[in-house]
């Protein structure tokens, strides 16, 4: 459950990446 | 260790896998605190439930009612109550599938609403979460040719297309992959 | 019990003799035909294709380099190519003299000179040659014992001079019963005299004045030091050498840093080329080249290198180029790791940052453009209305509008720019299946291998639809040695000519690295094969898709050379029939270019 939510909150942070790189 | 909120702090030589466990024991304690029940199970909380239900199926509604936006603002809702407030011991099984469900519909509003990025992330956490399957690879060559990503798009629809090699949206996307492929180099 | 030394220094001078003639004799064949057949072989020139196409780039990349890098890639190349002036050679010719020293040496050696004249050849003695025939020994003897006979000798002779003829006839007729009688030749045969075995005295072959009492203790601690401090000394340094690098070249700290990372990399954090340079920061070759720098400042040389910008307070630059030049190595270990670690995320990345670091350029969208000489940067990214990502793309333009987008006035410039991106060679797949030697499917618990025919092509050329070359250009040799060894065939396609990379420390080649991942799981199944052969001679044929209309008339599939590329699979087939996809990455190291990367299914089949 908690490498769940960890990865769920990981989305914003994946989602600035993909922004700079791309 | 502090003895007034409870929690564990990690001192400035600890690496990331200490901190992590740190971070989940302090989660867990601040759990069991509020916890009135001495004999709690894993099984899921009724009023949680209901909670994340009764958002989930007002998006629901919202969706029928073609109000995207207010449908997208509540499923998403919805997932945020049922990750913040379920209890960490609360039986893994039900909680992977009740977000997974929850997700496909989020990602079926964001596409219709043109969110393409955030479609995208909730697309790659259901292939973290396991679920591997055609529908999820035509969603992702989707956004990702909305996103001009179109090499990653081919990848995605090719990877589908292993799974269902007979499936005809995912051929249909392959070839709009190849097209659109063929017009960007030239 | 006594030993006899070699007083007369008689026998050393022919041992060392021999010990010199077996170093020397390998060693100056080596040599010699590293000097004159290394050249040709080392330059891959022999195919015309890959000639033209180095000729090309290499002008280009002369001029595009600044002062400091010639200056530096100079210096590095003078010391790996003195061809000339090398140790090995020098080591030749001081060899060479002393066996000349040594074979005078023995010539003038009067101890030697008398032992060679106790020798007994009866041939000499008769005065005939060796393939003498038994009628041509005889009338010799004849001859000759007239002249020496004892009876028939002068009377004004005095004793000595008697006694000296009497002894030449005694050793003439020696000498004939030698060649002719059964017994004197038997013994002349077994014991080199015809009387039978004569003295022979046993020796130690070495100088007496080394054994000597004033000598002997010089020679004792000479061995001790030999013995006791540089043999250990030389061991333990190869032993540490050979321990302290893994087999990929890199050092097993940083193999065990990279392994770390690669551990545990969490799958939602997104790898980045920036993540990539971070990890390789920590090299442990970069400590011990420059221990005074940190690795921040060895990440931030690396970036101000890909983004050709002068951020660090390091100004030297030749500690840049030493660090940018050890990347190389430091990526394929990086590479070669992710692929047991089965990440292909990683992989992908690392080479991506391999491209990245050969050309100096930052990852963007527009990476492929930006690889290119004379690229004003600014003009570049205002200007495009169509969105321009890609060479082929650029291509489609004529060079006075290709000018206009890229912002290059000048016309040499614009010709240069031109001559390197229509060079940069371009991959297309034909046909890709999985092949076992022999059969005619792919059966269960077989060994295929991914059998692939491409097509070299430039970003100028006109596309070809597969489709269009007919399966006879396709098809393989089944000759049994094709069965026994089919990745041969990669062997014969000429290596790679050097790239166009003047941000690089070195002249460098360019490489296909291949990697095959399962579409099932998504990861990759095997280390990397890394292709350095392929024929360029496509990229000088003129087909340029702005002249090009019709692909009916002006296109003749056997002018063009397909390429052929081999990956053996790790393991066997499957033991149950079925379909099983599989993901095959091929990318350039150097190049941004159209990498490859496609499905294959493999069909087991009964």
């Amino acid at each position: 459950n908690q490498a769940l939510s960890r990865r769920y909150n990981s989305i914003f942070k994946r989602k600035e990446v993909c922004i700079k790189e791309w | 260790y502090d003895v007034n909120s409870k929690r564990l702090k990690c001192t400035d030589e600890a690496d990331e896998n200490l901190q992590t466990n740190v971070d989940q024991v302090n989660s867990l304690t601040a759990a069991l605190i509020p916890e009135t029940n001495p004999n709690f199970t894993p099984q899921p909380h009724e009023d949680i439930s209901k909670l994340v239900k009764n958002l989930f199926d007002s998006g629901l509604k919202n969706a029928k009612q073609n109000k995207f936006p207010e449908a997208l603002k509540n499923v998403s809702l919805a997932i945020e109550m049922a990750q913040r407030k379920r209890a960490p011991w609360e039986a893994f099984a039900v909680q992977l599938q009740e977000l997974q469900f929850m997700l496909r519909h989020k990602i079926d509003l964001l596409l219709v609403l043109g969110k393409y990025l955030d479609a995208l992330q909730d697309l790659d956490m259901l292939l973290n979460t396991g679920l591997v399957q055609p529908e999820v690879f035509i969603r992702k060559t989707d956004a990702l040719l909305k996103l001009g990503r179109l090499d990653q798009a081919r990848i995605e629809c090719e990877r589908g297309l292993s799974l269902q090699p007979q499936n005809t949206k995912l051929k249909a996307l392959n070839l709009e992959c190849a097209r659109r492929l063929a017009d960007f180099n030239g | 019990q006594s030993y006899e030394y070699d007083e007369s220094s008689e026998t050393w001078p022919f041992f060392l003799l021999t010990l010199l003639f077996m170093v020397l004799v390998p060693l100056t064949v080596s040599q010699a035909s590293r000097l004159f057949f290394g050249q040709a072989v080392e330059n891959g020139e022999e195919n015309n294709g890959q000639r033209q196409v180095q000729k090309a780039l290499a002008r280009i990349d002369d001029e595009m380099m600044d002062e400091e890098m010639r200056t530096f890639r100079q210096a590095y190349q003078k010391s790996k190519k003195s061809k000339i002036w090398s140790k090995r050679n020098v080591m030749v010719v001081v060899g060479w003299a002393l066996f000349a020293a040594l074979v005078q040496r023995i010539r003038n050696s009067e101890a030697i000179e008398a032992s060679a004249i106790g020798v007994f050849d009866p041939y000499a003695l008769l005065g005939v040659t060796a393939s003498a025939s038994d009628r041509d020994i005889k009338s010799a003897y004849r001859k000759l014992s007239v002249k020496f006979h004892p009876d028939k000798l002068a009377k004004s002779l005095s004793s000595e001079e008697r006694a000296r003829i009497e002894e030449m006839y005694v050793q003439i007729s020696k000498a004939y019963e030698a060649l002719t009688d059964e017994i004197t030749k038997a013994n002349y045969l077994t014991y080199g005299h015809p009387d039978g075995p004569q003295t022979v005295s046993h020796g130690i072959a070495i100088p007496s004045f080394l054994v000597d009492r004033a000598a002997s203790p010089v020679v004792v601690l000479a061995y001790l030091v030999l013995l006791s401090i540089v043999l250990p000394y030389l061991v333990s340094k190869w032993w540490s050498r050979t321990r302290s690098f893994t087999k990929k070249g890199i050092h097993v700290k940083t193999a065990s840093h990279f392994v770390d990372r690669l551990v545990n990399y969490k799958p939602s954090e997104i790898v980045t080329v920036d993540l990539i340079v971070k990890w390789l920061s920590d090299a442990e070759e970069f400590k011990i080249l420059f221990p005074q720098l940190t690795s921040a400042d060895f990440e931030q040389l690396i970036h101000d290198h890909i983004n050709r910008a002068e951020n660090s307070t390091i100004k030297d630059k030749t500690v840049r180029f030493r660090v940018v030049g050890k990347c190389h190595s430091l990526l394929h270990g990086l590479l070669d790791l992710a692929c047991g670690i089965r990440n292909t995320e990683i992989a992908i990345v690392t080479l991506e940052t391999f491209k990245c670091i050969v050309q100096a350029v930052p990852p963007t969208p527009y990476s492929q453009i930006m690889q290119l000489p004379n690229v004003d940067k600014q003009k570049f990214l205002q200007g495009s209305v169509d969105e321009i990502h890609t060479l082929g793309k650029l291509f489609t333009y004529k060079d006075e509008e290709i000018s206009k987008i890229l912002g290059i006035d000048d016309e040499h410039k614009l010709k240069q720019t031109l001559a390197v991106a229509s060079n940069i060679p371009q991959l297309k797949l034909i046909k890709a299946e999985f092949l076992v030697p022999g059969e005619s499917q792919v059966s269960p618990s077989s060994t295929p291998h991914i059998s692939i025919k491409l097509l070299v092509r430039s970003p100028q050329q006109k596309n070809i639809p597969p489709e269009r070359f007919p399966e006879s250009m396709l098809e393989e040799p089944q000759d049994f040695e094709f069965q026994q060894n089919p990745f041969n065939i990669m062997e014969t396609e000429p290596l790679m000519p050097y790239s166009y990379a003047p941000f690089f420390p070195s002249k460098r080649r360019n490489a296909f690295c291949c990697l095959v991942a399962l579409q099932k799981d998504a990861k990759i199944l095997q280390t990397p094969v890394i292709v350095q052969r392929m024929s360029l001679e496509n990229l000088t044929k003129n087909f340029d898709k702005r002249e090009i209309k019709d692909l009916d008339t002006d296109f003749t599939p056997e002018d063009w050379k397909i390429g052929t590329i081999k990956i053996p699979l790790g393991q066997p087939a499957p033991d149950e029939t079925g379909d099983v996809y599989f993901r095959v990455i091929i990318k350039s190291t150097d190049y941004f270019t159209t990498d490859l990367d496609f499905t294959v299914n493999m069909q087991v089949r009964d």
